[in-house]
């Protein structure tokens, strides 16, 4: 989670 | 995942189940917008591309099955089905969607963290899901009496959004470089959406009488 395109949020 | 996160995630579900529970049971979705509905279901198909590529965690493919699947059914139901259908107020939900999904895409093409096919998509549907309840709430202006069901379904959807803040705050806090302004502003803008529902929403509550908005 540091603005990397890995979305763990719905 | 945080309390906040959690919370906000079960009462957007809930809200999902309201609403599923309105139209396959009383079998009407009488005061219930069909545009509103049509720009979740392609908030999540656009949200959700990294369904296949990424994999987080069961719960999180699981919940994105269950918003996508829940979103297409509700429009299904809207339109198609037999008996639902003839409880749609047609007449009355005339928001014109486009007026929503081109100002979003226009805004996703020029303001994203990266410009890739799957990020712009994903911002796309940031914005359009703040913006996304507008004809829901216009309907819900017309409409004289709000059943229930539906006043519910409204509250439960801001209170997802209302804790989704608290749930960035919070992970600010607790994880390093936990920055996103997109994201952050989409939601804050989205949650005051509601601001004016949620007045008259405990208004109704505390003087025990059927939910109203003022024209």
């Amino acid at each position: 989670t540091d603005g990397e395109s890995t979305h763990d949020e719905l | 995942m945080n309390i906040f996160r959690l919370a906000g995630d079960m009462t957007h579900l809930a809200s999902v189940l309201v609403l599923l529970l309105k139209i396959h049971t009383i079998k009407s979705c009488a005061g219930v917008s069909l545009k509103t509905q049509e720009l979740y279901a392609l908030v999540f198909a656009t949200r959700y591309l990294d369904i296949v590529t990424d994999f987080i965690s069961v719960y999180n493919t699981v919940m994105k099955l269950i918003f996508l699947g829940s979103s297409f059914s509700i429009v299904w139901y809207i339109r198609h089905h037999r008996v639902v259908r003839r409880s749609y107020d047609k007449d009355q939900d005339t928001f014109r969607h486009y007026l929503l999904m081109i100002p979003c895409m226009l805004l996703a093409l020029f303001v994203h963290e990266k410009f890739t096919f799957k990020e712009v998509m994903w911002t796309f549907s940031l914005y359009l899901e703040a913006v996304a309840i507008l004809p829901q709430l216009v309907l819900l202006q017309r409409t004289r009496n709000i059943d229930n069901l539906t006043g519910q379904y409204v509250f439960l959807l801001g209170a997802y959004r209302g804790l989704y803040i608290f749930n960035w705050i919070y992970r600010y806090f607790t994880e390093p470089h936990f920055v996103h302004w997109i994201t952050w502003i989409a939601g804050v803008v989205q949650t005051l959406l509601y601001a004016d529902f949620f007045y008259y929403y405990f208004e109704s509550w505390k003087n025990n009488v059927r939910l109203q908005l003022p024209a």
